[in-house]
């Protein structure tokens, strides 16, 4: 759930 | 409005075929620039990021810009239809709710058209931030395609870890391990088949084979893989 959490707001933070 | 024409239908088959079992429902964002594609998939631990250039098009017409929701299994199945030489045309109207593919065979003798049913997909705008990587390993992309495959039958996990003149590919399980390593080979004669391993410094990283075959499945749209990694963020291929 963490990683799934920080991949979201890797990938939307362009 | 769109109206776009793909002189031959095998890059599109080609395209959905690699991202089917990544993406279930997404929007082809249509612009003038072309067609892109921003999605994560259902478990949200990988990101497919594709543009379609109006360039690949001819012709190539989109009024305004327009978010087609599609579901990729649907048009997995329609693009079954489509002969590797067939062109292909794909049209949506101003308020559009289905999606237009004609597939003409190159003496038209053959029409076919289908419709496949839009749906509305929430747009939450993704894509990958510009990172500097620690390593970049250019490789041709069957070589990869074949190294994902064979070490799954030692893995699920495939460690890959970057040093100066070589990339290696470990896996290692219940049964065993097997580890495969691919050395730079500069000045060959076809470029796709060049390996280069640039880096800013070492890395060591693991990831899901399961995720590499899904990814490595592209492989037939480029000659050329580039894997660009580093520590704390996720792998791009």
């Amino acid at each position: 759930q963490l990683l799934q959490c920080f991949l979201r707001g890797y990938f939307s933070s362009v | 409005m769109l109206e776009a024409r793909l002189p031959s239908a095998v890059t599109l088959k080609k395209i959905i075929d690699a991202v089917k079992e990544l993406v279930q429902d997404a929007n082809f964002d249509c612009n003038d620039s072309g067609i892109a594609l921003q999605a994560m998939d259902s478990s949200h631990v990988a990101l497919v990021a594709l543009l379609m250039r109006a360039e690949g098009f001819d012709p190539y017409r989109c009024d305004r810009n327009i978010a087609l929701g599609i579901n990729f299994a649907t048009l997995a199945k329609v693009m079954k239809c489509a002969g590797n030489d067939d062109n292909l045309t794909i049209k949506a109207g101003e308020d559009a709710d289905v999606l237009s593919l004609m597939f003409e065979s190159t003496n038209s003798d053959r029409i076919s058209e289908f419709d496949i049913k839009l749906m509305d997909v929430d747009a939450d705008h993704l894509g990958i931030p510009e990172t500097d990587y620690s390593a970049t390993i250019k490789m041709p992309s069957a070589e990869f395609q074949r190294i994902c495959r064979d070490l799954s039958v030692m893995s699920e996990t495939v460690t890959i870890e970057a040093v100066k003149d070589a990339v290696k590919f470990i896996a290692s399980g219940d049964t065993g391990s097997g580890s495969i390593t691919v050395k730079p080979n500069q000045a060959v004669d076809k470029k796709d088949m060049e390996v280069t391993v640039t880096l800013q410094e070492p890395v060591k990283l693991a990831f899901s084979l399961k995720y590499l075959n899904h990814f490595a499945k592209a492989s037939t749209l480029a000659g050329s893989v580039t894997l660009s990694l580093s520590d704390d963020v996720p792998l791009m291929i």
